[in-house]
């Protein structure tokens, strides 16, 4: 199975 | 007070082009340092990083900060309105409820003024760290965007793989499977022309073709475009806006469980 990852996984929310 | 002058509307409306696939409406941030717009797509899976510098224009005036959101559809409606040799200009006044385009045919023989309402739109913001990417990719533009056109043909996703040696772009599908393999260039006269690999670690990731095909939207706007790529992080695509500033797109990637 492949998963899309979202930004708010990587990056913070300024 | 704001204004911003640049006598090639063309930039404007490629700036528009390449990020309306994206987003519908964003926010325009004015301040003394030029113009920033950070938004992501709705399913939050990709981020448009837009930078115009103040000095990259041939007019700019920003008394006090200004955030200016806006229908992209709509602005587009109204920059379509431009003629490709007009000079245009975007003002507001402080705390403004819309922004005024002005353009000017060449001799101002001919001046269009157009005024757009503005909307408050919720931001969300992504603080973005500075990052040392594994492998950074320079490579034109049109091959780039002729790429994703191709390998989108064969399946929904495509892996990036770089090493030392080149970059690999391949994707596989019901239909069969594609492979393109670019060397870095030995020597080329022209600089546009060049693949150029910085490696520090190779590296492989898998994304979705839908949104990278979004980001080749900004090809009109340069001739080289970047990637830069390390395991487990987003990756950065970015263009150059001649003098102006540049555009940058992260897409995070997608894991197999």
């Amino acid at each position: 199975i492949v998963t899309q990852l979202r930004l708010c996984q990587y990056y913070i929310v300024a | 007070m704001f204004e911003a002058r640049l006598v090639q509307s063309a930039i404007l409306k490629k700036v528009l082009e390449a990020i309306k696939d994206l987003l519908t409406e964003a926010t325009f941030d004015c301040s003394d340092s030029g113009i920033q717009l950070q938004a992501m797509d709705n399913a939050h899976v990709s981020l448009v990083s837009l930078n115009l510098r103040s000095d990259g224009f041939d007019k700019y005036r920003c008394d006090r900060n200004l955030s200016m959101g806006m229908n992209l559809g709509n602005m587009t409606k109204i920059m379509k309105c431009a003629g490709a040799e007009d000079t245009v200009t975007m003002k507001a006044q402080d705390n403004a409820d819309v922004v005024a385009f002005m353009f000017e045919s060449k001799n101002q023989e001919k001046v269009s003024d157009y005024e757009m309402k503005l909307m408050n739109l919720d931001q969300e913001h992504l603080g973005i760290p500075e990052t040392d990417y594994s492998c950074i990719v320079k490579m034109p533009s049109q091959e780039f965007a002729r790429i994703c056109r191709d390998l989108s043909q064969f399946g929904e996703s495509m892996a990036i793989s770089c090493t030392k040696e080149g970059v690999k772009f391949s994707s596989a599908g019901d239909i069969g499977s594609a492979n393109i393999k670019l060397a870095q260039t030995a020597n080329v006269d022209a600089e546009e022309e060049a693949v150029v690999i910085e490696m520090q670690e190779p590296v492989s990731l898998t994304f979705a073709c839908r949104y990278l095909n979004s980001f080749t939207k900004a090809t009109p706007l340069s001739a080289q475009v970047q990637l830069s790529m390390s395991a487990d992080v987003p990756l950065v695509v970015e263009y150059k806006i001649g003098e102006l500033g540049h555009i940058r797109y992260y897409l995070a990637p997608k894991i197999e469980d």
